[in-house]
């Protein structure tokens, strides 16, 4: 038996609206440690990682580890019955091929459940070793997204520079070309409104602008965002998702032809 | 002009 009881429902709306650009089905593997996801968008390029830790849960049970594959097209449709407010609970048998969602109003007036069926779902899990990066940018989760959109409208690439003094966005095209410098915050009152850089060394990589913008959907999430990059390797674009746990999307930087 | 590597250049399926 598999049961995961939220309060919040809206985290649940949230997490879809942030993979679902990305990806159009998803394995979600239950075990007594919580809920985790990995999946690669379509193109390989790519992945996005999901961890809701169990005593996150305001009530969390799993017998036996259980691989729900849904359809997140399908999940969205039955999500959007839920008011914000609503408490959901999932809920699967072992070895079922249906997931249960029930949502209760508050006030328990008003009770809903809704059957989705699963699909077996053949995905491809990868390897992700722990990683010291060169750099650790933090900035505000609506900044990034706003430089996200702002970028994309120049070209199909995002040069992320970072230094110890702080973090520049640049792209170029047929128009002209776009930079966005971000000074690392001198004193922070609000953390959620800081700029703050771990560096190593400074590191500038390139990366395509449509995928940055695809993983700015979890904006609602957190009020941060962490970026973290090294060279040659994949960013790490972290959010939170409240106490209950994070995602975490990877992209590798583009090279020379 | 650059090119997008895949992420399984840089990760080992499990």
């Amino acid at each position: 038996m598999f049961e995961a009881r939220l309060v919040q429902s809206s985290i649940l709306k949230k997490v879809l609206e942030a993979i679902k650009d990305l990806l159009n089905e998803a394995t979600f593997d239950c075990s007594d440690s919580g809920i985790q996801l990995q999946a690669m968008d379509n193109s390989h390029v790519s992945l996005v990682s999901m961890n809701l830790r169990s005593d996150g849960f305001d009530k969390y049970r799993c017998d036996r580890n259980i691989s729900m594959g849904m359809n997140l097209g399908s999940m969205t449709k039955i999500l959007k019955c839920a008011a914000n407010e609503d408490v959901v609970t999932m809920k699967a048998q072992d070895n079922a091929d249906t997931v249960t969602f029930v949502f209760e109003s508050p006030n328990q007036e008003k009770v809903s459940d809704y059957e989705m069926k699963l699909m077996n779902l053949d995905q491809e899990h990868l390897g992700i070793p722990e990683t010291e990066y060169a750099c650790v940018v933090r900035l505000p989760a609506g900044e990034f997204a706003r430089i996200c959109r702002d970028l994309s409208q120049f070209g199909e690439s995002v040069v992320i520079s970072c230094t110890k003094e702080g973090v520049k966005f640049s792209s170029a095209g047929d128009i002209g070309s776009a930079n966005i410098k971000l000074a690392q915050t001198s004193n922070v009152d609000k953390e959620e409104l800081a700029v703050t850089v771990e560096m190593q060394e400074p590191v500038t990589l390139t990366f395509a602008s449509r995928y940055l913008n695809s993983f700015t959907k979890a904006t609602s999430l957190s009020n941060v965002v962490q970026l973290s990059m090294s060279p040659d390797v994949p960013l790490v674009v972290e959010y939170r998702i409240g106490e209950i746990g994070h995602i975490r999307y990877y992209l590798a930087p583009k090279i020379e032809d | 002009s650059r090119l997008q590597p895949f992420l399984k250049d840089f990760y080992v399926p499990h």
